[in-house]
């Protein structure tokens, strides 16, 4: 922390009054109680609806706690998260972008979120940070070999 | 947005920033 004080320096006006530091294990609650509380539901909808409808309602959530002004950080929010849910966390992220009064400081192993569209990209290793295209990721890399060729992929990643 | 390996300190870079903006661990402000 003392090392980074040295390095960044923290520019905001008027002082930044709200915001959430969010752990995987946060998305993982959220995700976990709307999941109860859908089953919990007597007027349950059908499945198609209530996974759009799950969506939904975790964006909501999310939404609501993420609308003021502030600074978020996401550590690997991909964790609880299925493939459509990430897009909806991309959705909100991209209204939040636009609204113009937040900003995301997000780490994530996942290649959909790395493509959120108008942002920077670090890539850290041993050598320290770099910027990068989440096309030039292994995560990306590796994704994409397994789509073009599972059955080739999985032979020689496990051979 | 950080990417990297398991182990290239991602959640203590987080931190740190979280902490230089004033949070709590997984709290807000």
């Amino acid at each position: 922390g003392a090392a980074l004080a040295n390095t960044f320096r923290g520019h905001w006006l008027p002082k930044v009054t709200a915001g959430w530091f969010f752990r995987a294990e946060s998305f993982y609650s959220v995700a976990r109680y709307l999941d109860q509380a859908a089953l919990e539901d007597p007027f349950r909808p059908p499945p198609d609806f209530l996974s759009w409808s799950h969506g939904e309602g975790f964006i909501r959530f999310f939404e609501e706690r993420c609308r003021r002004q502030g600074i978020y950080i996401l550590d690997e929010p991909e964790s609880a998260l299925s493939p459509s849910r990430q897009i909806e966390l991309l959705k909100m992220l991209q209204r939040m972008d636009q609204s113009g009064t937040a900003q995301v400081i997000m780490a994530t192993h996942s290649p959909l979120l790395m493509a959120c569209p108008g942002a920077r990209l670090f890539r850290v290793s041993r050598f320290g940070l770099e910027p990068a295209d989440f096309r030039d990721t292994d995560h990306f890399r590796m994704l994409r070999d397994f789509s073009n060729d599972p059955d080739g992929f999985l032979d020689e990643a496990l051979y | 947005i950080i990417v990297g390996e398991n182990g290239t300190g991602k959640s203590t870079l987080l931190e740190a920033i979280g902490a230089l903006a004033g949070y709590d661990e997984a709290g807000g402000g």
